[in-house]
């Protein structure tokens, strides 16, 4: 695409095409969106995190990311969506207006580039980091397990050849450790939201206790109201909880991690399945799922606006 | 690039918690070489599990004699993935 006005926003993109959408942005956008590079993978391709802000210095900031699990195909294609609409929507859209005149937004769209660029070439159902494990000939661990909150915990598994391996110890995979160390360098981040696929789910912590999260209530009701908008749309169903409650218990996910580190509204989505193709989600739902799914970031990034700690 | 041709993806409908349980024991058969898309959790949530050709037949038994509901979600993997690659490169193309 010579422009990011006609980039396919309705087809899935290697991860090249993806890094060249987000070069087309900051050159078209100078002023209202940048680049910044947090680290390097695993296989030393760049962490490439798009920051979108209209000026101050360390704003309260909200976290969205998509892409930890490489063949979640339809969240790394709703990133690109996203990003493009935070472009349409500034100066046009009161409620996105009145965000970005108070924080910062940063979108990492591909946490994971080693396995989605694995995704495309050799394995479609790549979900891991490629990192090696010593001692095994399994390659890589599951990002969403080696976060450091109840690390190596029920709710993960120890070992390298199990999907959801947790890793030889918490933040031993780089993309995770540059999240880890941008998180706490910025010390600003107000809303942390990491986007999966698929089960339709709103989820905030924990997912390694079943002890209740202190502001349990409040992110309980935001949920709800995040729900109801994105099913307005096209009245796709959604479920919402805590992640040990919702779905299963989970041990080192992010969202537990950043929640633990005093991020109040955190929340980690899975998006739509329509029961027929899992992963392999047709290209022409991408619109539709990241239409839908913007209408909940919007109102936790509107909650997040309006409601300061 | 793997071949996913004959893989089959069972959506596994669970009635009680026993049945989840009994899903669960085939996580621990490393040999099926079995994706869990969608894991077990509990009876209302369905289970998806990718099945990888020769694993299917064994699958199947193994749910039907414990009595467990599933249906074919993908009845072959590979065909969807040609499909996908063909719309990426139609676009290209173009």
């Amino acid at each position: 695409a010579s422009s990011t006005d006609t980039f396919n926003y309705a087809t899935y993109h290697t991860l090249e095409e993806i890094n060249q959408f987000i070069d087309l942005l900051v050159a078209e956008n100078p002023n209202l969106v940048s680049k910044i590079q947090i680290g390097s993978s695993y296989e030393g391709r760049p962490l490439n995190v798009l920051k979108f802000s209209t000026g101050g210095t360390n704003r309260p900031a909200i976290w969205l990311d998509t892409g930890i699990h490489a063949r979640e195909w339809v969240t790394h294609a709703s990133g690109v969506w996203f990003a493009k609409k935070i472009i349409e929507d500034y100066g046009q859209d009161e409620t996105l207006t009145a965000i970005l005149d108070s924080l910062d937004i940063f979108l990492e769209i591909v946490v994971n580039p080693d396995g989605y660029a694995y995704s495309h070439s050799s394995n479609r159902m790549w979900r891991k980091t490629r990192s090696i494990n010593a001692g095994s000939s399994c390659v890589g661990v599951d990002a969403n397990r080696n976060w450091d909150a109840g690390f190596g915990l029920s709710g993960s598994s120890s070992d390298p050849c199990s999907e959801t391996y947790h890793g030889e110890y918490a933040n031993s995979e780089v993309e995770v450790q540059a999240i880890v160390d941008f998180v706490n360098s910025h010390g600003n981040i107000k809303a942390f939201v990491s986007i999966h696929s698929y089960s339709q789910l709103l989820l905030y912590p924990y997912g390694y206790t079943t002890a209740r999260a202190a502001d349990q209530a409040e992110l309980h009701e935001l949920a709800k109201t995040a729900v109801d908008n994105l099913s307005s749309l096209y009245g796709t169903e959604y479920e919402y909880g805590s992640i040990i409650t919702t779905i299963y218990e989970a041990s080192g996910t992010t969202v537990d991690w950043t929640y633990n580190s005093g991020i109040k509204y955190s929340y980690t989505m899975e998006l739509r399945d329509t029961g027929f193709y899992g992963f392999l989600l047709p290209a022409k739902q991408i619109v539709p799922t990241a239409q839908e799914t913007w209408l909940a970031l919007i109102t936790i990034m509107d909650y997040t606006l309006k409601h300061p700690y | 690039k793997e071949d996913f041709s004959g893989h089959q993806v069972l959506r596994i409908s669970a009635a009680d918690e026993a049945q989840v349980k009994k899903v669960r024991e085939l996580e621990d058969l490393k040999h099926l070489q079995l994706d869990f898309w969608r894991g077990p959790s509990r009876p209302s949530m369905p289970i998806d599990i990718r099945v990888p050709f020769p694993s299917v037949q064994a699958v199947k038994v193994f749910l039907e004699s414990n009595g467990i509901k599933y249906s074919i979600m993908i009845e072959d993997v590979q065909t969807l993935l040609d499909e996908e690659q063909e719309q990426m490169l139609a676009f290209r193309s173009r």
